[in-house]
C-alpha cells in the first residue's frame, strides 16, 4: 500500500474511467476485444505494464476505486432511489473491471503459455482478497460484501466461458478460486460469509467443481470449502445459539447440502468422514443429511422389510470409499504404534486401560479430542473388518467378539464417563450409512455392545445416540434404521424391559411411535 | 438412569424445549422439514443447474439463467437506444399472458395483470385462471352476485383460449390489480 | 462458551445479515426486463 509512485493513482483512475466508457460503447467489438486492443496501448503509454510492481499496484488501486464507488453509491440509497438502481450503478463499473481482468489474463503471454495466465489470475485474486480483508478490518460492521462478490462471481463466469484458451487452464482457474475462497473463509471474513456461500453454491461453480472437471479432481477442494463452512458454524450450532443471522446461514447450508445430496450423493459419501469430524454432535439433522447419501446406482432394500437378511445383501461386503486419511489423525505417532501392536498381539492389557487418557483434551471448552476419537473408532473398525475377512468370515455378533478390536470398543464403552461414551458411540453411529461393510460391522458392534453391556447406562446411551438421529426430520440413513429396528425387534436385546424406555410419557410415546413406524 | 445431558433424560430436555417452541432449538431438533425449502427433491433433473441461491425458496426462472451464447446474439448494446420503452398497452394478449405467467412475484406480473384487467379479462381467484366474456354473447342469467354464460378461459398449459359455459360468482374475481409505487426499468431509463 | 473471536464473528455476521446478497448479484445485467421483485397475491402463479 505504501510507496505508490507519484501520479499512479491519477493514472489508474483515468484509465479505469476510460476502460469503463470503452467497455459500454457499441464500438467495443466482439467480447470487447477491439476496445481492449486500444486500451492496452494506453496502458503501455502510461507505463502501467512496465513491471510486475506497477501492474500489482494498478490492480490494487482499481480494486479500491471500484469498492469506494460502490460504498458511495450504496450510501445514496433512499426511499426513492431503490436498491436495484444502486446495484446497477455499481455493476456498471464492476463488470467492466472484471472484463478487463479477464482479457488481460486471456492475453497474458502467448496462447500456449498457461503459467503467465494463472500467475496473473492468482495475483489479481490475491489483490482483491487483500483489499477485502483490509476493508473488513477497517469498516467492521459497515463492511459491504457487494463489490467483492460481484467481482469474484463475474470473473469466475467470464473465465469459464467455452473458449479453447480458457478450457486449457480451467483446472488451475478452479484451484485459484478455491484457494482464494479458503483464504476468505467465513472464520476469517465473517462479514463476507453470505456472499461466500452464495459463490460456492453458484450453479456454475458447482457444475465445474463437481460435474464437469474430469476424474472428480474438483471434489477434494470443494470438500475443503464445505469443511471451512462447517467449522465456522460449529461454535454457534454447538451452543444451539441460533440467532436469526446464524439460522439464515445454517438454513442456506442445508439447502446447499440438499442439492449435493440430490445431484452428487457420491461426493457426500466419499467425504462424509471429514464433514462429520467438524460438525458438532448436536447437529443431528445436518449430519443425517450427509450420512443418508448413497451411490446413485445402488438400490436400497426397504429397511422395514420383514425378515430382512442384512448380511445376505451383496453390497454389505464392499467397503465404502473414504478419501480422508483418517489413520494419520491418530496421534501421537507412538500411540499409533502401540495401537497397531495391540491390534496385532492383543497385548499389553495396560494399553486398553490407558486408552482413555489419550482421548482427553486440554483444549479449552472441550474435554475430549473428538477428531482422535472418530479416527480411532474408524481405524479399529476397518482393521477389524480386514481381520475378520482374513479368516474367511463375515462380520456378525459372533465373529466380531473376542478380538483385540472389540477389547478396545468394550473398554471404551465401560471406562469412559457419560460424555466420552456419548462421543464414542456417536463416532460408531457416524458409520451407519448405506449398505457396505462399514455399516454392517458398526451396526453389529453397536448391537453387541448393547447386548454385552454390564451397566444399563451403556444401553441407555446407545439408545440415546440412535434415537436422537431418528426423531429429527428426514432424511435418515439406512444403516441407522436397520440397526434400530433390529434393536427393538430382536428379543435377544430385551429392549422393552429397560427402565429408560418407560422413564417419561413423552419418551414412551416416542418409542411407541417409532416402533409403530418400524413394525 | 444417566442424569446428565448425555442420556435419555438429556434428550427429553431437548424435546421438551422444542415442544415449547424454543426456536433456537427447533432448527436443530426436530429440525426443519427439508421439503419446505423450495427444492424439488423428486426431480429427475439436476437441481444445481437451476439453483438460485441459498436464501431463495424457489429455483431460477429460465430467464435468469445466463448462458454463453454466440456473441452475434448480443445485440442489446447496438439497439438499446433505439428500443421503445416498455408499454404494456401496445402488446398483444399473448405477450401479457407470457409476462404474467413467467414472472411470479415480480412487478411485471402485476403490471401485466392490470393491463389484462383493462382489456376485460378477469382473474378467478379460486380457479386461478383468466377468463373473459365471449364477445357478443350476453350472459344467460345475471344477478347481483353472479352470472351464467359462455366465457373464454385462458388455458396456459395448452396456450389457447377455450370457450366454456360457467357459473361465475363475482366475489371470486379479483378486483383491479393495484400496482405498488415501484420504478419500472426500461432500456431508455437505464 | 463462545470465544472472543466467535463473538466478533457473530457481530460481523449480524451486520452482514442486513445486506444479504441478491440472486441478481450473480447474474449479468439485463437492461431490458430486469428483476423487479414485488410480492404478488398468493393466488397468482408464484413459480
Amino acid at each position: 500500500i505504501d510507496g505508490d509512485p507519484p501520479g499512479l493513482h491519477e493514472k489508474a483512475e483515468y484509465l479505469l474511467r476510460e476502460w469503463v466508457n470503452m467497455y459500454h460503447s457499441p464500438a467495443a467489438g466482439r467480447d470487447s476485444t477491439k476496445a481492449f486492443t486500444a486500451f492496452v496501448q494506453q496502458m503501455h503509454q502510461q507505463g502501467i505494464l512496465k513491471n510486475d510492481d506497477v501492474i500489482t499496484r494498478f490492480f490494487r488501486l482499481c480494486s479500491e476505486m471500484c469498492v469506494d464507488l460502490c460504498y458511495r453509491a450504496m450510501g445514496e440509497v433512499t426511499p426513492t432511489i431503490n436498491q436495484a438502481l444502486v446495484r446497477a450503478k455499481c455493476f456498471y463499473t464492476l463488470d467492466a473491471f472484471v472484463r478487463l481482468i479477464a482479457l488481460l489474463i486471456k492475453h497474458s503471454g502467448d496462447n500456449a503459455n498457461t503459467v503467465t495466465k494463472i500467475n496473473l489470475l492468482n495475483k489479481v485474486l490475491g489483490i482483491v482478497a487483500g483489499v477485502l480483508l483490509q476493508d473488513h478490518i477497517v469498516r467492521m460492521s459497515e463492511f459491504q460484501q457487494l463489490p467483492y462478490h460481484r467481482i469474484f462471481i463475474m470473473l469466475f463466469i467470464e473465465l469459464n466461458a467455452p473458449e479453447h484458451i480458457l478450457e486449457n487452464i480451467n483446472y488451475q482457474v478452479l484451484t485459484a478460486f478455491c484457494n482464494t475462497f479458503h483464504v476468505l473463509r467465513p472464520a476469517k471474513s465473517p462479514g463476507f460469509s453470505y456472499a461466500w456461500l452464495e459463490f460456492i453454491s453458484h450453479r456454475v461453480f458447482i457444475g465445474r467443481m463437481l460435474a464437469l472437471t474430469p476424474q472428480q479432481k474438483g471434489w477434494g477442494m470443494y470438500a475443503q470449502l464445505l469443511i471451512d463452512l462447517f467449522k465456522f458454524l460449529a461454535p454457534f450450532l454447538r451452543n444451539a445459539d441460533l440467532t436469526k443471522p446464524t439460522q439464515m446461514l445454517y438454513k442456506g447450508t442445508l439447502r446447499v447440502l440438499l442439492v449435493l445430496l440430490h445431484d452428487f450423493p457420491e461426493f457426500l459419501c466419499d467425504y462424509h468422514y471429514g464433514f462429520c469430524d467438524v460438525i458438532p454432535p448436536n447437529c443431528v439433522q445436518m449430519r443425517n443429511l450427509i450420512l443418508s447419501a448413497f451411490p446413485r446406482n445402488m438400490r436400497l432394500p426397504d429397511p422395514f422389510t420383514p425378515n430382512l437378511k442384512v448380511d445376505m445383501l451383496a453390497d454389505i461386503s464392499h467397503p465404502p470409499r473414504i478419501l480422508i486419511n483418517f489413520a494419520s489423525k491418530i496421534q501421537p505417532a507412538q500411540f499409533k504404534k502401540d495401537l497397531d501392536s495391540y491390534l496385532k498381539s492383543r497385548s499389553p492389557v495396560t494399553f486398553v486401560s490407558d486408552l482413555r487418557s489419550y482421548l482427553q483434551s486440554s483444549e479449552p471448552g472441550t474435554r475430549y479430542n473428538i477428531q482422535l476419537m472418530n479416527a480411532l473408532v474408524l481405524y479399529v473398525g476397518t482393521q477389524a473388518i480386514q481381520f475378520i475377512h482374513g479368516k474367511g468370515l463375515t462380520p456378525s455378533m459372533s465373529t466380531i467378539a473376542h478380538s483385540a478390536h472389540m477389547d478396545i470398543f468394550q473398554n471404551l464403552a465401560v471406562a469412559l464417563d457419560t460424555e466420552g461414551r456419548y462421543l464414542f458411540l456417536t463416532a460408531i453411529a457416524n458409520q451407519l450409512r448405506y449398505p457396505n461393510s462399514h455399516t454392517h460391522y458398526f451396526s453389529c458392534t453397536l448391537l453387541y455392545l448393547f447386548a454385552e453391556a454390564n451397566t444399563e447406562a451403556i444401553q441407555e446411551q446407545i439408545t440415546r445416540v440412535l434415537l436422537e438421529r431418528l426423531i429429527v426430520n428426514r432424511p435418515h440413513p439406512w444403516g441407522l434404521l436397520i440397526t434400530f429396528i433390529e434393536l427393538i425387534k430382536n428379543p435377544q436385546f430385551k429392549f422393552w424391559n429397560h427402565e429408560f424406555v418407560h422413564c417419561a410419557p413423552e419418551i414412551e410415546k416416542l418409542f411407541e411411535s417409532v416402533a409403530r413406524s418400524c413394525m | 438412569m444417566v442424569t446428565d445431558q448425555f442420556g435419555i433424560a438429556g434428550l427429553l430436555t431437548f424435546i421438551r424445549a422444542a415442544n415449547e417452541n424454543d426456536h433456537n432449538l427447533i432448527a436443530l431438533a426436530p429440525g426443519i422439514d427439508l421439503t419446505t425449502l423450495g427444492l424439488n427433491l423428486n426431480s429427475p433433473e439436476n437441481l444445481y443447474s437451476t439453483f438460485q441461491s441459498p436464501w431463495a425458496d424457489s429455483p431460477c426462472r429460465p430467464q435468469d439463467i445466463d448462458y454463453h451464447v454466440p456473441v452475434e446474439y448480443l445485440t442489446n448494446i447496438f439497439l438499446r437506444d433505439k428500443l421503445a420503452p416498455i408499454k404494456l398497452n401496445r402488446y398483444g394478449e399473448d405477450v401479457l399472458f407470457f409476462l404474467f405467467y413467467m414472472n411470479g412475484n415480480d412487478f411485471i406480473q402485476l403490471a401485466a395483470a392490470a393491463e389484462l384487467y383493462t382489456r376485460d379479462w378477469r382473474y378467478h381467484k379460486e380457479e386461478r385462471v383468466w377468463i373473459t366474456r365471449a364477445p357478443g354473447v350476453e350472459p344467460l342469467m345475471k344477478s347481483a352476485t353472479y352470472e351464467r354464460g359462455t366465457y373464454y378461459f385462458f388455458d396456459v398449459q395448452n396456450w389457447r383460449r377455450v370457450a366454456k359455459e360457467f357459473h361465475l360468482e363475482y366475489d371470486k374475481l379479483e378486483e383491479r390489480p393495484t400496482l405498488p409505487n415501484t420504478m419500472h426499468h426500461n432500456a431508455s431509463q437505464q | 462458551p463462545l470465544s472472543r473471536e466467535n463473538f466478533y464473528q457473530l457481530q460481523m455476521l449480524e451486520a452482514a445479515y442486513h445486506h444479504l446478497p441478491h440472486p441478481s448479484d450473480s447474474e449479468r445485467q439485463r437492461s431490458f426486463l430486469p428483476r423487479n421483485p414485488c410480492p404478488s397475491p398468493s393466488f397468482y402463479p408464484q413459480l
